[in-house]
């Protein structure tokens, strides 16, 4: 039997909002590591790789390996019932069809359970080789938010370069061109408004506005944002779930026809 | 013009 119960629901709610409008459907890989869920959206242009930890769930019990494919939006539409303050609890039973999710109120009054099909899913699996970046750049989630919805208004591709001075995002289109430059900031004193940059090798890569747009959908979950860029290789941006996991979207460059 | 790449020409299916 798989057991998965949440005090803190709304990190399920937030993950399933993070991800239903990227993919419509995903497997949930579950061991007794935690739950594990890789995969891209329909162009195969991006792909999401979601962790929860077993040790970041009040209760977790996995009996034996089980992968639940699933109809995210379904998923996203049972999560809405629950409230944000429930406890959610996700279980199935071993080799079963159909996966149960069960909301606690605080106060225990109410208690609501949901039944859904699960379905047969042999969707790819990719292997993503571990990278050294040449550039890392930590910033706060909101921001990053803001400047792809800005810059999202004046053209379909974000270009960032990233150099030792900072950061640049830009994008031009009919409108006319935009340029947002972060600087590094100086003294950290507060880690989640900074601006840290890691950079051995200066990068230059273009991406487009309306998947990174996707990926804001999981500002909510942190409040800072990680990207991580190297010549010619897919973007990462990571936001940590904090004492569960992560979210992690790769999204393939556009290139020079 | 640009041109929108694929994952899968850097990440290989296991």
């Amino acid at each position: 039997m798989f057991e998965a119960r949440l005090l803190r629901g709304s990190i399920l709610k937030k993950v399933l909002e993070a991800i239903k409008d990227l993919l419509t459907q995903a497997t949930f890989d579950c061991d007794d590591s935690g739950i594990q869920l890789q995969a891209m959206d329909n162009s195969h242009v991006s792909l999401v790789s979601l962790q929860l930890r077993a040790d970041g769930f009040d209760k977790y019990r996995c009996d034996r390996n089980i992968s639940m494919g699933m109809n995210l939006n379904s998923v996203a539409k049972i999560l809405k019932c629950a409230g944000d303050k429930d406890t959610v609890t996700m279980k199935a039973q071993d080799n079963a069809d159909t996966v149960t999710f069960v909301f606690e109120s605080p106060n225990q009054e109410k208690v609501s359970d949901y039944e859904m099909k699960l379905m047969n899913l042999d969707l790819e699996h990719l292997g993503i080789p571990e990278t050294e970046y040449s550039c890392t750049i930590r910033m706060p989630s909101a921001e990053f938010a803001r400047i792809c919805r800005d810059l999202s208004q004046f053209g379909d591709s974000m270009v960032i370069a990233c150099t030792k001075e900072g950061v640049k995002f830009s994008a031009t289109g009919e409108i006319g061109s935009a340029n947002i430059k972060l600087a590094q900031t100086a003294s950290v004193d507060k880690e989640e408004e900074a601006v840290i940059i890691e950079m051995d090798e200066p990068v230059t890569l273009t991406f487009a506005c309306q998947y990174l747009n996707y990926f804001t959908k999981a500002t909510s979950l942190s409040p800072q944002v990680q990207l991580s860029m190297s010549a010619d290789v897919p973007l990462v941006v990571e936001y940590r779930i904090q004492d569960i996991g992560h979210i992690r979207y790769y999204l393939a460059p556009k290139i020079e026809d | 013009p640009l041109k929108q790449t694929k994952l899968a020409a850097y990440f290989t299916p296991t």
